[in-house]
């Protein structure tokens, strides 16, 4: 086992219980400025854990960052873990980040969808949603990407349980999902909501479920395009960027719409590379090459968040 | 645990707004079990499909005979994540 955060193995992926030793190990190492707050309980009883970065103050405005919803995207979890470990690193060394952090608390869940990843591991490679059961059906879980109350249960997404898109009875259904609804809501001072996903090369904005463009389209499109260009200023990842439902398709129920719709104006969800030919099954060597690229898009979107306040 | 042998994934890009359609109406065809990696968003950006080995011959003479193009991403799924698998022992060793 890693003695320590500075020898453990960003380059691999790892199970669920390394992780939390992993985040554990980080506030340990991190006291006064990296603390775990478990915001809920997954169906099966993990907690979900989102680490928190603060250099003081009390709520102060803040930015949230998610990996790992969907749980077979095994890059994005890993990825997760490359930031929480970068943020403390650069902490007073990165000019940017520092003046960022000195007024701005940073929340990283990494784990979002803990059922499904544990079950990624033992049980199904390739497994998407929630683990909680449908009644009548013999299908389980939901997709906690259309389980928001933002169009809730409209075209983009599927009423039938076995699909890898059902939306679940209700919004908020998932306890993962009712959990970082909760937090966002009692915190009530989000700037900036980054969710992460792979794989497909997007930078998105809202909306997903409405073509209605969101009222600050000129402001996150631009920012987007400063993003995926900071991205591929690194190993030239070529990254396709615009509003979900213009980008991709049609998506009801999604996390950043239903962000959006909070006042969180900096509402983003990457799709993170493959850059060949792998899907979800992203070589371990592209982790640390996908968030040191990663890194730079989260950057330019922080520092707008942290240069332009509302 | 569930394994993927013979399992293929195929890369397939739509030319047109008729190949797409077509394309989605695999979508709802769930006997095939297919598992959309990268769903259809418009012609020419790659969709990826997850095929289960039953359904393999069925859904390559659908697009063939419908002049879908597509090519073969993952030959076979389970020796992919095989290698995963073994890659993530020998570094937890």
């Amino acid at each position: 086992q890693p003695r320590n955060t500075d020898s453990y193995d960003y380059g691999r992926y790892h199970p669920i219980n390394e992780i939390y030793d992993f985040q554990d190990m980080l506030v340990a190492e991190n006291p006064n400025m990296v603390s775990k707050i478990v915001i809920g309980q997954s169906y099966e009883g993990r907690p979900l854990n989102v680490l928190k970065f603060s250099t003081g103050g009390t709520n102060r405005p803040a930015i949230w960052i998610d990996t790992g919803i969907h749980s077979r995207e095994w890059v994005t979890q890993a990825s997760g873990q490359w930031f929480a470990k970068k943020i403390v690193t650069d902490y007073g060394r990165d000019p940017t980040l520092t003046a960022i952090l000195n007024k701005m608390d940073i929340f990283l869940e990494i784990v979002t969808n803990p059922d499904g990843y544990y079950y990624t591991h033992n049980n199904n490679r390739m497994w998407r949603k929630t683990r909680k059961p449908n009644p009548g059906s013999n299908c389980v879980g939901v997709d906690p990407n259309r389980n928001w109350d933002a169009g809730f249960g409209g075209p983009g997404a599927s009423g039938r349980p076995c699909s890898e898109t059902y939306h679940g009875p209700r919004a908020n259904s998932e306890s993962e999902v009712k959990s970082i609804v909760d937090f966002v809501k009692s915190h009530g001072n989000f700037k900036a909501f980054i969710s992460i996903h792979s794989y497909s090369q997007m930078l998105l904005y809202p909306y997903g479920y409405t073509r209605t463009p969101v009222k600050d389209q000129a402001e996150l499109h631009s920012l987007a395009k400063k993003a995926i260009t900071d991205l591929a200023s690194l190993y030239g990842t070529r990254y396709r960027y615009g509003s979900i439902i213009s980008t991709i398709y049609q998506a009801s129920g999604g996390t950043i719409d239903w962000t959006y719709n909070q006042g969180i104006k900096y509402s983003y969800t990457f799709e993170l590379r493959d850059t060949g030919r792998y899907g979800f099954i992203l070589p371990p060597s592209q982790i640390i090459p996908t968030a040191q690229e990663t890194w730079l898009a989260l950057m330019a979107i922080m520092d707008h968040t942290y240069k332009n306040p509302y | 645990k569930e394994t993927f042998e013979g399992h293929q994934v195929l890369r397939i890009v739509p030319k047109d707004d008729v190949q797409l359609s077509l394309i989605k109406d695999l979508e709802d065809m769930i006997e095939f079990e297919l598992d959309f990696w990268r769903g259809v968003t418009d012609a020419v950006t790659p969709v990826d499909i997850r095929v289960p080995f039953h359904s393999l011959q069925t859904v390559k003479i659908y697009l063939e005979t419908q002049g879908i193009e597509y090519s073969t991403m993952i030959e076979d799924l389970q020796t992919m994540l095989d290698d995963e698998q073994e890659e993530m022992e020998s570094a937890a060793r």
